[in-house]
């Protein structure tokens, strides 16, 4: 464990619970957008396979109950509590998911380094992870409008994946055969799909004005 | 090292 990891992580916790906490306590999920955090939640079940079978840490498991049951009950929350999930704006929310699910699974299908069941679906829920935010995306750039928690909220995971980027880098230097192309390149471009949002992002808050995705 | 055991991180 490095502190870029361990940063990366702790962000990534952040993003998660600043969400479910939002959602808890405003009881609204207006902003949000229910595909991305289904597509998150089919990330961490098919990421988490072996969290059963192979014990890494305790920190690894406790950290991986975490994510599931945060983001599963964020998927709750939208689709069944009956005040949050009128907030929902399923006419905005259309991304199909089908169309990101199918291209990583073939994806992963032919680009991993084990064909085996476990390795594939790990392998998808990295390609999954990559590009599981286009639909919030989509939705703020709809919306027009984004409240602060939906930023912080991208922002944190964005953040969390650009930690993860500076520990893969620092593992690559200090642990000899630490190669794993495949979960580079994923971080690599989930992290670059981000860096647009960034950049808006900082120059809202800097102009202290509402955030204006380009249309 | 199998791929297995370096699949240490979240």
């Amino acid at each position: 464990m490095n502190i870029f990891r361990l940063a990366g992580d702790m962000t990534h916790l952040m993003s998660v619970i600043v969400l479910l906490l939002k959602i808890h306590t405003i009881k609204s999920c207006a902003g949000i957008s229910l595909k991305t955090q289904e597509l998150y939640a089919l990330v961490f079940a098919t990421r988490y396979l072996d969290i059963f079978t192979d014990f890494i840490s305790l920190y690894n498991t406790i950290m991986k109950l975490i994510f599931l049951a945060s983001s599963f009950s964020i998927v709750w929350y939208m689709r069944q509590h009956k005040i949050v999930r009128r907030s929902y704006d399923k006419d905005q929310d259309t991304f199909r998911h089908l169309f990101l699910i199918l291209p990583c699974l073939l994806l992963a299908l032919f680009i991993n380094e084990k064909f085996t069941f476990k390795e594939v679906m790990w392998t998808f829920s990295l390609f999954l992870e990559a590009v599981a935010i286009l639909p919030q995306l989509v939705l703020l750039q709809r919306t027009r409008n984004i409240d602060n928690l939906t930023g912080q909220y991208v922002f944190l995971l964005g953040a969390y994946r650009a930690l993860y980027i500076l520990n893969w880098i620092y593992r690559y230097f200090t642990e000899p055969h630490y190669v794993h192309w495949i979960t580079w390149i994923s971080g690599l471009v989930q992290t670059l799909l981000y860096a647009d949002f960034f950049y808006y992002y900082f120059n809202s808050w800097k102009n202290n004005v509402k955030l204006q995705l380009p249309a | 090292p199998s791929s297995d055991q370096t699949k240490d991180e979240l």
